[in-house]
């Protein structure tokens, strides 16, 4: 995935069973960024695989006050990776399950 | 470590720790 400068990381073991997981975002390189994010702060979610996108999370973030708004679409972009990478592993490791 | 809540007005819940120093790239 490409370097957005924002790191997104499973926050708990992945079994590929609950819909819904939990996130962990930090800022790695502030200069990728267009404003200045609030703090050094890992900031933890929880994010449904099924039901929820990355942009409405970069939305809530945003809104939170961890983001400035000029920041929406990298914020999104290193949450969907993320995401596309966990559903690629969970397609290729519980097929069954899924 | 300190933890820090924020919950969104959606309902979203965000918690916010430290991040170690090891994983924070040098700049």
């Amino acid at each position: 995935a490409e370097d957005t400068g924002v790191r997104v990381e499973l926050a708990e073991e992945d079994h590929g069973r609950k819909s819904s997981i939990a996130l962990r975002l930090w800022v790695e390189d502030p200069k990728k960024l267009k404003g200045k994010p609030k703090d050094n702060g890992a900031i933890e979610f929880t994010f449904d695989l099924e039901k929820e996108t990355p942009d409405d999370v970069a939305q809530e973030m945003i809104e939170s006050g961890f983001f400035h708004e000029s920041d929406v679409k990298i914020v999104a972009k290193s949450i969907r990776d993320r995401v596309a990478l966990i559903q690629w592993r969970r397609e290729r490791i519980w097929p069954i399950v899924q | 470590s300190s933890l820090t809540q924020v919950v969104h007005s959606a309902g979203r819940r965000f918690i916010v720790s430290p991040v170690p120093e090891s994983r924070l790239r040098e700049s």
